[in-house]
């Protein structure tokens, strides 16, 4: 026990590239991502602070500051976060600046706590490399919801096997005249047929099937819009169960795959449930 | 005789390296 008040004295001070450092870092940036439902993964950029406090009875608390930069993976895709993109200046990318305490035990670490706030890159900062290159938009801005409607309604419109819902508006720039709108959304299939839903409101989401979506709504000079929509549907398939040794029933019960939106390709991914096979489904200008 | 002239001296403190290595680009 110490006396309340007295701050507990720090056992050292690590390099911020010391080994253990940066696997609490990683650490923490899993936690991150494993912790926000909305927009897109994070990974780490930079360690700006580190510092080590001992934990009675064992262990250590890594006491870090970490920049995290945006990738181009949504926080719902199952890619892993080594596969994922990091998302370029000139897109109008986000950062974001954490602080977490990690508890190392057993060469094992756990995230404590984490806090993070994350902004974009300044539009200024954008403009000295990239003079053109459009920048992010109030994902509200009813311009933006009415070109990710008509790049869904775009997609509906292919009949796939299943009505897609919008879940989420994840990202979207204004080109700087303002003439084209680019969209990135997070749809999922529903167990309507496209053609014949008449109340969306209706059709229950599939579960454990996410299509992530870009589109983009050109306005033409002579009026009228051109619309392009392009979405990686990625599918749930059930695991192969592992081989059970003579005379032990699995306690699985029998799997029973729920019809994909759309065929699944070969998995990717394995988890402990499911394994996940993407499938690029591209819908042309409209 | 020559005097001894000073030695090496204290070793100058460890300095943390911080912030670390930047694994994408400078925010």
């Amino acid at each position: 026990a110490r006396s309340p008040g007295v701050p507990v004295a720090p056992v050292r001070d690590p390099d911020c590239d010391d080994l253990d450092v940066e696997q609490a870092a990683l650490a923490a940036v899993q936690y991150v991502n494993n912790n926000h439902k909305h927009g897109y993964k994070y990974t780490l950029n930079q360690v700006d602070k580190a510092r080590v406090y001992q934990r009675r009875p064992t262990g250590e608390v890594y006491v870090l500051e970490i920049d995290l930069v945006e990738t181009c993976c949504h926080v719902l895709d199952p890619t892993p976060l080594e596969n994922c993109t990091v998302r370029q200046l000139t897109e109008h990318a986000v950062e974001g600046d954490c602080d977490v305490s990690v508890l190392k035990v057993d060469n094992q670490f756990m995230v404590l706590n984490a806090k993070c706030e994350s902004s974009p890159d300044s539009a200024e900062d954008v403009r000295k490399i990239c003079p053109n290159c459009p920048l992010l938009a109030p994902l509200n801005d009813t311009k933006v919801v009415h070109a990710v409607e008509a790049a869904l309604t775009a997609f509906n419109a292919q009949k796939h096997n299943n009505y897609f819902k919008l879940q989420e508006i994840s990202r979207a720039q204004f080109s700087p005249l303002q003439s084209s709108v680019y969209t990135e959304f997070v749809t999922v299939p529903t167990d309507c047929k496209p053609i014949d839903v008449i109340d969306p409101a209706a059709c229950n989401p599939l579960p454990n099937q996410h299509g992530f979506c870009k589109g983009t709504l050109t306005e033409k000079v002579g009026g009228g819009e051109d619309v392009v929509a392009t979405c990686t549907v990625f599918v749930a398939v059930p695991a192969v169960p592992a081989p059970q040794p003579d005379g032990i029933e699995s306690s699985l019960g029998p799997a029973v795959p729920a019809e994909p939106a759309v065929p699944a390709g070969p998995p990717v991914a394995a988890g402990p449930a499911v394994a996940l096979g993407p499938l690029l489904v591209d819908a042309p200008a409209v | 005789p020559v005097a001894p002239g000073p030695g090496p001296g204290p070793a100058a403190p460890a300095i943390p390296l911080c912030p670390g290595r930047i694994r994408h680009f400078k925010i």
